[in-house]
């Protein structure tokens, strides 16, 4: 489904440059259920916006289901994104004017997808929100503008999920629910790829990589069942 | 140092009414080191705005200091804040168009305190990102901003810090890394209040109190040394 060959991204600040990943090369099956781990500025945000089609490499090659995603316009990158990811922010980019449920109804508007108000509302219900869902990212506590981030990325059932952090800001039962709804996800054939710094979250992951300085040190596949 | 007596905190949202803290009593003595524990939309943040003097309650009383300070207005409650408390924001609220040292430095500008650049640097230095000082928030990693965070909530020598989440974006190494720090402000005397999900930063924390619903559930000194 994933196929990744000597990945790399480079930052230009000015006249520095950041090398953030240098040379990655993986392949993830459909259906599987990845942790990707390392020590803070490793280079995973970095990883992820490029699998979720969100940025370019600059060098290297991404094929998604056998098309080579890695050097497409804005345009073309949004459409592939739209119709198969589903991104959970590790800073939750919430459009800050709308309530939760509209900012959950998202997906559904670019896809053209009819009841999204009821679709949206289930999401919600989901994650443990149908109580908030008129309130506004401000008017939210940290945790449950990250589940509203959720319910937006499983909201139009995508084949792939990929979350950054996605329990960084939910206390231990809070963040257990949540991973419940991944597991359920993955038991209905969703691909997922989680970003974590939790142990316990990647325990639940049957693979798990690491990042260090840009490059994969490990990749353990996890036959404990 | 700190006596909040019977807080309440009432949002109002149109004609709905959200009462995230109902009635929190309790006392902190000067050089404390606590934890606040509780689940995802408890009300954690709220009572840290309050404890910060970044909002003011809607009944009950808080003195700091001596000093009644729940019914200042604005300018009075920043003049207290900005004296004597840092404070780490769960979201980390970094200026986006000013670089990390700049960030860091602007305490030392409303305290009107020389050598601006030489005390943020050494705050940087102190958490791990010297060599990250020109970056803006968005060139750098969730945990990178995390950080910066938490130097600018240092670099005045506060005899109160208050962190929101302070480890919620860092992986376990670099998250032993900040728990020094702050168990080293701790140790010269600093006060430290700090919300977290995380058990590993509890057990740190000499006394751990656990809200739930906007109520404070229990609050128990850890007299192990
Ligand atoms: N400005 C606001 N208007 C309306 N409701 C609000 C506002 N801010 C917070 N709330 C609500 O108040 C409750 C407490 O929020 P708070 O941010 O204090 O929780 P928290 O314990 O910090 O949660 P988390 O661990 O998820 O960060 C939540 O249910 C939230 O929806
Ligand atoms: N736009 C950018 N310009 C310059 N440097 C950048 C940019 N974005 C990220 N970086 C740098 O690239 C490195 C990798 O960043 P990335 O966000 O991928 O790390 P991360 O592994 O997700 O870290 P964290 O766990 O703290 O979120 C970091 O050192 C960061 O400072
Ligand atoms: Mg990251
Ligand atoms: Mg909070």
């Amino acid at each position: 489904l994933i196929q990744i060959s000597d990945l790399h991204k480079t930052y230009h600040m000015g006249d520095v440059e950041v090398n953030a990943l240098c040379g990655v090369s993986f392949a993830i099956e459909a259906g599987e259920h990845m942790a990707i781990m390392g020590p803070s500025g490793s280079g995973k945000s970095t990883l992820m916006n490029l699998l979720g089609c969100l940025d370019t490499p600059t060098s290297g090659a991404y094929l998604l289901d056998g098309e080579d995603v890695s050097r497409l316009d804005g345009d073309r990158l949004a459409a592939v994104r739209n119709r198969q990811i589903g991104f959970v922010f590790q800073q939750f980019n919430l459009l800050s004017k709308e309530s939760a449920v509209q900012n959950v109804e998202l997906p559904l508007i670019y896809a053209g997808v009819p009841d999204r108000r009821e679709r949206a509302m289930a999401a919600l219900e989901r994650v443990g929100l149908a109580d908030r869902a008129h309130h506004r990212p401000r008017e939210l506590s940290g945790g449950q503008q990250q589940r509203v981030a959720i319910a937006r990325a499983l909201v139009n059932s995508p084949s792939i999920v990929m979350a950054d952090e996605p329990t960084g800001n939910l206390d231990t039962k809070t963040g257990l629910e949540i991973l419940q709804v991944f597991d359920e996800l993955n038991d209905e054939g969703i691909t997922l790829v989680m970003v974590t710094h939790d142990p316990r979250v990647a325990e639940r992951c049957k693979r798990v990589m690491r990042l260090v300085d840009g490059e994969v040190v490990s990749d353990v596949f996890n036959h404990q069942e």
